[in-house]
């Protein structure tokens, strides 16, 4: 469902150039469940934000469900980043003016659900990730890993097909690290591809193929 | 060095009371190296900004070396907070409009130091924690873990007697998050005192004393 070929990106930054991603070729099956790791700095962010088409290559093709995303119009794209992907950011990205609730009912209203359906589905994936109590508060009024459980409930309130976690447990201590992943794998169970940059043996040991990224390669794929 | 006697922090919340702290006490000792663990939202964070003088307690008194923190006036508060106490937050809090550099050179501009010998300390805390190589990037041109790093080089780079740090590894692969331990050591054996919130037992079992969060209480102290 995802493949990756010759793809790169650089940073030309004065007369040097940054190789996050040099010639990346991998594909991703559908439904598969697949960890990506590696050491800081070697392009995890960036190949996710690749095959999230929040960004574009410098080289190389980037296909989802075997469309060409760079032959996407504005339109297509915004479905791809809205209705088939769920994205949970490495720093949550979450908007500091919304509460909890309302951080996680803004990607519905790209699925046109009227407000009090909205309001129900968000409330839901609030409960699911275990911050019924917490829906009023702002992203400054919550504990780091309060924050990553919103991201993660904003990234699965559209029920997309793919699912890409950059380092989703990471702020989490190792009960409510648990329980995220059994989400995950309970979603994954569904049918649904995930996606999971982590730095966590214990979480990559439940994935069943583990993707490892050096200074912008890929340097072992099991 | 560092005592807090039945200090709470409550927030108010309409006809809602968090109690993010509620009657903790606590003695920590010059020279300990003291991990501070507990689920997501238990108080770790908020424990470590009254610590660090960042905050002020709804109840309760907070001594540091000795001195009753409610007592002191605005300059020698800035003197703790700045030269005293180096602080590596959750969220890094990098300024997005300096880089790597000027970043971690902040904190010297407290110190009186000239502008080249600023520089100097700033660039040796930067090759310590491996981004010698990454001084002109900006915060949003960086890794989540490279801006990890930064926020470690700009608490450490004044020499300060206490260091806190909020999950200082939570964004680092194994080796490198090895290497800031190593680091965070070294530190301590020179005499430092050293807290550090962690969600890793890999981390904790390094320290030699750990504070078992819960609730806003202290649930365990080994
Ligand atoms: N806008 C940019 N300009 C220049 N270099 C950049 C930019 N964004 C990222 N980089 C560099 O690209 C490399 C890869 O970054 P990336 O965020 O993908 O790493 P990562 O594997 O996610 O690391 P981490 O585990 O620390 O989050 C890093 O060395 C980083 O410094
Ligand atoms: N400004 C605020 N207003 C209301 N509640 C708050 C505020 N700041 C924090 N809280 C609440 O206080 C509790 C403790 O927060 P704190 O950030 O100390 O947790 P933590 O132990 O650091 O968690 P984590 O491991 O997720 O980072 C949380 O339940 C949080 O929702
Ligand atoms: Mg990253
Ligand atoms: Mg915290």
């Amino acid at each position: 469902v995802i493949e990756l070929t010759e793809v790169s990106r650089y940073y030309y930054m004065g007369e040097f150039v940054i190789k996050a991603l040099d010639n990346v070729n991998v594909r991703i099956g559908t439904g598969e469940y697949t960890a990506i790791m590696g050491p800081s700095g070697s392009g995890k962010s960036t190949m996710m934000h690749l095959v999230g088409c929040l960004d574009t290559p410098t080289a190389g093709t980037i296909y989802i469900d075997a469309e060409d995303t760079s032959a996407l119009n504005e339109e297509d794209l915004a479905y791809l980043r809205n209705a088939k992907i769920g994205f949970v950011f490495q720093q949550f990205n979450l908007l500091a003016k919304m509460n909890a609730l309302e951080n996680v009912m803004t990607p519905l209203m790209y699925a046109g659900y009227p407000m009090r359906r909205r309001k129900e589905i968000a409330e839901n994936a609030l409960e699911q990730v275990g911050l019924g109590d917490r829906m009023k508060h702002r992203p400054n009024e919550l504990s780091g890993g309060q924050k990553q459980r919103i991201a993660i409930a904003r990234a699965l309130v559209n029920d997309p097909s793919i699912i890409l976690a950059d380092e989703p447990t990471g702020a989490l201590d190792s009960v409510t690290g648990e329980q995220i992943m059994d989400l995950f794998e309970k979603i994954n169970s569904q049918g649904k591809t995930v996606i999971m940059v982590t730095h966590d043996p214990e979480v990559s040991g439940r994935c069943k193929r583990v993707i490892n990224l050096r200074d912008g390669h890929i340097a072992e794929d099991r």
